[in-house]
């Protein structure tokens, strides 16, 4: 995750903000 | 960790325009990522106020390795945000 940490879009962002809220 | 910093005034503004609540559940989210050192230290340090010196003798490590620590997850939380709220 930290390697790519500088890689992700803003909607992979949202994408993640998603289902870290539905776990 | 942030705000004390003058160098991010961006952090600053972010703040205010998303409001804390916001901020810290994009917090939460990465820090759910974080390898676990790098979540505890940073909870020590942020949430529960304990100096680097007490988190040094809490973990059994350096004083150096708690400010490294402390430093690479600020600076992977900001590079979060910046992919985040580009």
């Amino acid at each position: 995750f930290l390697d790519d940490i500088e890689k992700f879009s803003n909607t992979e962002w949202i994408q993640m903000q998603e289902d870290y809220s539905v776990d | 960790v942030f705000i004390e910093d003058p160098e991010d005034e961006w952090i600053e503004k972010l703040n205010e325009e998303l409001g804390g609540d916001q901020m810290h559940k994009h917090i939460d989210m990465v820090l759910h990522r974080f390898p676990a050192p790098m979540k505890s230290i940073y909870d020590l340090a942020v949430n529960q106020r304990f100096s680097v010196q007490e988190i040094s003798k809490i973990k059994g490590i350096s004083v150096e390795e708690v400010e490294s620590y402390l430093v690479r997850t600020r600076k992977h939380l900001l590079t979060s945000f910046k992919g985040r709220y580009p």
